[in-house]
């Protein structure tokens, strides 16, 4: 059996319009903003606090929004990966 | 193997005589320094103004073998998002992984406290990444962290090596690769050391994991100290080099700084060996700064060696490389490493070209071999595609499949170097088959990219599986990536006219190509003194390698391009030339050979097979031949087959005026007349047949003219109680019994014409002449009214009494 996906509460994003914009997002769906994902360009890293940290389902609702919203070219609600020292 | 140590160093770390892998101080065991680090450090490499970070459960800082070469520009705590990267402690010490790592590159010397790393004088951090939860956000940031600064990122997690994960990067890690190898180090690309993989035991295979397979990482494998295979060791084609790591509890492991600031000599698996390559990577670029990602790749295959490890797979690539799927080009050489980064010139710009892309489906049938070729030309017309001389090359497929363990994949290059991409995985029952997955061989680095490439997929089922359910390719991608022209050049023209005039014109053929392949070695380099390798002729060496020879007592073996070296017997698929003392490639296919011609083969590499008449190897056989497993032969098929398989007796095609009967060519006769298995001559059927398959008359097919098929024979006239009717599909009509009562019939079986006794003809029937008792007035209404002695199944309903009552 494959290992189903676990989702957590972190969302990435492709936003046009830089930081200024993701800000803006993120304050308009009620995530909040941790900021450029590495230094990719245009990728930020927003976090929700009241879904749940580890789920077996998607989060829909507002966030149905988030990717609706015409500044969101791309978004993805982060699983979590199996990872392991070798 | 060396028993002397030539550049003896000291220092005062506790731990510094069982550094066994580095210098021999130990009497009692072998010396395993073939790692050459002393010899670098000897010429003055130690990974000044070289920064590492270590990806992992932190590095504690505070470590007083760390603390000194400790920067905190190359750390951060991705998990705790904060600068330190110290590791969370608990009671078991989850957490030493890191700090374990770093020690093994960047311990500082001479401070009488553990050990001394590969590169004891780099920068060395920590990123805190894995000590929650593992996202592609997570890996993302952790790959791209101050790529300016960092030069090396050393990896040592990965999917779970349990078997049955095929798991890579996501979306945003691909990106962070793909900017790191571009934009980090101010453009000259960062490097990302990876642990291939700790899954041996679980039968796991390396080209599973997406990071160590790809092409932006440097995979690094195992060896014990005995230069055997780890327990845990994957196999892969993607694996680049290997170090020592730890091995069987009688062989020792690798030492190196530990938790709460302690030391160990416990150290084992995988990532034990990446770290130490992370190290030696540090000293090249100590030793040339320029270096771009790729050129690292290249001085890693370039000086990498085989030495004394032990895997049944090793092969000389096209280019004269010897590779395995257990150990890449093998030991890495630290001295060779920053020899060769000091000269290097830049590697010529990386071309990627799409070979081919065939979205044709084709069913994998089990134990029956899916093949496919392509030819081409490696994008010769595309002045910015064209990839004369390979680097990584990557095979893209999606395949379905029912059990995705049971498959295997091969990959055989123009010049014939064949590396598994895919083993099989018992432990692997998922169903989800691969979706665009990308697997990536090394093995070909450096042959020339343009010819015909194969992709054979196996499917070998371990456990019974419903038959019906087949595997099937949907789509192969092959991308080959290398340069348009030679990546480092291996003539210098001042040594070249100079080493040529003293040598003058007579040097024999196996010194002036191996001289060739080592002008560029002299620049810069002490003569070498000791001894030679014994298959060196009377002009000397370079070094005790073999392919450091001058010139050769037997033959000498590959190109002046990739390299040679002397060997005392030509290896399969090569020519011995006498004359000449070199080994000359045969002709592709060819296992042994008269000459270099396609058509001087006698015989043929597996896979191949050796048609007699024209001895020529080729992978598939003409018409009219079959291919001998065993014998590697191409062989008649039966004089009747146009094709067979696997023997002469089984056809699968005829030629003309035969046809197909089982797996046998049949003659086809005229009509009338019939094949006599006996005399096995075509014979004349019963008259009464038009076909037959015999001479008997009730051996018919057909009837002949005017004849009725009658209970499998065929008749003038059908007899009675019987009438003849027309058949839809049969050339003549067949004898069918008259309804049940009916002694004779016309035309059809309701027409009859005669009743048995006790039976009346009524409208074309036959009814019985019993009346009813009882059928009075009302009934008989009943009876005419529902026209019941119209109905068949109501016939006998009185209606005999009702018709005689008027």
């Amino acid at each position: 059996l494959s290992s189903r996906a676990v989702y957590s509460n972190h969302w990435a994003l492709k936003v046009s319009g830089g930081a200024r914009e993701a800000a803006r997002l993120a304050s308009r769906y009620g995530y909040v903003n941790l900021g450029q994902i590495g230094s990719l360009d245009g990728y930020y890293h927003f976090y929700h606090s009241k879904t749940f940290k580890r789920s077996a389902l998607k989060s829909r609702g507002t966030h149905t929004f988030l990717s609706m919203d015409p500044k969101v070219e791309w978004v993805q609600q982060q699983e979590v990966k199996k990872r392991v020292k070798r | 193997h060396t028993w002397t140590e030539p550049h003896f160093m000291n220092f005062s770390d506790l731990m510094w005589p069982s550094m066994w892998y580095l210098h021999c101080s130990d009497k009692n065991h072998r010396c395993r320094s073939e790692m050459n680090v002393l010899a670098a450090w000897h010429r003055g490499y130690t990974g000044k103004n070289v920064v590492v970070t270590i990806l992992d459960d932190g590095v504690e800082k505070n470590h007083p073998d760390l603390v000194q070469n400790y920067d905190p520009l190359a750390s951060y705590d991705v998990n705790g998002g904060d600068d330190d990267p110290t590791p969370r402690y608990d009671i078991s010490n989850e957490n030493k992984h890191g700090t374990r790592c770093a020690g093994q590159v960047a311990a500082y010397a001479n401070n009488s406290h553990c050990v001394v790393g590969i590169a004891y004088n780099a920068k060395i951090g920590g990123i805190r990444m894995l000590d929650g939860d593992v996202t592609d956000i997570v890996e993302a940031k952790s790959l791209g962290i101050r790529p300016d600064h960092i030069d090396i990122y050393s990896v040592s997690w990965g999917p779970d090596d349990d078997g049955r994960t095929v798991d890579g990067p996501g979306p945003l890690a691909k990106a962070a690769f793909e900017q790191g190898i571009r934009k980090g180090r101010n453009g000259l690309g960062s490097i990302y050391v990876w642990a291939s993989g700790n899954g041996g035991r679980e039968g796991d295979y390396c080209s599973c994991d997406g990071y160590t397979n790809s092409i932006y990482t440097i995979s690094v494998s195992s060896t014990t100290e005995n230069g055997n295979k780890p327990w845990y060791l994957e196999e892969c084609a993607s694996t680049l080099a290997t170090t020592y790591s730890s091995g069987a509890f009688y062989e020792r492991k690798i030492v190196t700084t530990d938790l709460r600031q302690r030391c160990t000599d416990a150290h084992t698996g995988t990532s034990a060996s990446a770290p130490i390559v992370a190290g030696i990577i540090a000293l090249a670029l100590e030793a040339n700064p320029h270096l771009t990602w790729r050129d690292v790749q290249h001085l890693i295959v370039k000086t990498s060696r085989p030495t004394h490890l032990k895997a049944p797979d090793w092969k000389i690539n096209g280019a004269g490389r010897r590779v395995s799927h257990l150990y890449g080009f093998g030991l890495v050489d630290a001295e060779g490493m920053v020899l060769e980064a000091r000269k290097w010139k830049t590697a010529p710009a990386q071309h990627v070209c799409t070979a081919t892309s065939d979205r044709k489906h084709r069913f994998i049938r089990a134990a029956q071999p899916v093949q496919m070729s392509t030819l081409t030309d490696a994008c010769a017309d595309s002045f910015d595609q064209h990839v004369a001389y390979l680097e990584h090359v990557v095979v893209k497929l999606s395949i379905q499949h029912p059990r995705r363990g049971d498959l295997q994949i091969y990959l055989t290059s123009p010049s014939g170097t064949k590396s598994q991409l895919l083993a099989r995985r018992a432990y692997d029952l998922s169903s989800e088959g691969y979706e665009n997955w990308e697997f990536m061989t090394v093995h070909c680095w450096g042959e020339k990219a343009q010819g015909e490439w194969t992709l054979e997929i196996h499917d070998n089922s371990s456990l019974l599986r419903i038959p019906e359910m087949q595997g099937k390719l949907k789509e192969w991608t092959l991308i080959l990536y290398g340069t348009a022209k030679p990546p480092f050049s291996t003539l210098n023209p001042h040594h070249s006219q100079s080493k040529v005039q003293e040598s003058g014109m007579d040097m024999e053929a196996s010194r002036a190509a191996l001289y060739q392949s080592h002008l560029e070695l002299t620049e810069e380099e002490e003569d070498y003194l000791g001894p030679c390798h014994p298959e060196c002729g009377d002009q000397g060496c370079d070094g005790p390698g073999a392919d450091q020879c001058l010139n050769c007592v037997h033959f000498s073996l590959g190109s002046a391009k990739s390299g040679r070296k002397c060997v005392s017997m030509c290896p399969p698929g090569f020519l011995a030339d006498t004359v000449a003392r070199r080994c000359k490639r045969c002709h592709k296919g060819c296992e042994a050979c008269l000459g270099r011609s396609q058509n001087q083969c006698t015989s043929c590499k597996k896979g191949w097979f050796l048609h007699q008449e024209a001895n020529t190897c080729g992978t598939v056989c003409p018409a009219g031949f079959y291919a001998d497993e065993g014998l590697k032969h191409c062989l008649k098929c039966h004089q009747n087959c146009k094709q067979c398989i696997g023997s002469a007796e089984k056809c699968t095609a005829c030629k003309d005026r035969f046809s197909l009967a089982g797996a046998m060519c049949i003659q086809e006769c005229d009509q009338s007349m019939y094949l006599s298995l006996e005399t096995m001559k075509c014979e004349a059927c019963h008259p009464t047949c038009q076909t037959c398959t015999g001479p008997g008359k009730d051996e018919c097919i057909y009837c002949a003219k005017d004849f009725h098929l009658h209970e499998w024979k065929c008749v003038p006239a059908c007899s009675e109680g019987f009438y003849a009717e027309e058949v839809p599909g049969l050339p003549h009509k067949a004898c069918r019994r008259c309804e049940e009562n009916c002694l004779s019939c016309e035309g059809s079986g309701r027409n009859c014409v005669r009743c048995r006794e006790g039976f009346n003809l009524l409208s074309g029937s036959c009814v019985t002449n019993h009346t009813c008792v009882n059928a009075d007035e009302t009934f008989c209404e009943m009876v005419k009214i529902n026209l019941l002695c119209e109905r068949k199944l109501f016939i006998h309903f009185c209606c005999q009494t009702c018709l005689l009552a008027g």
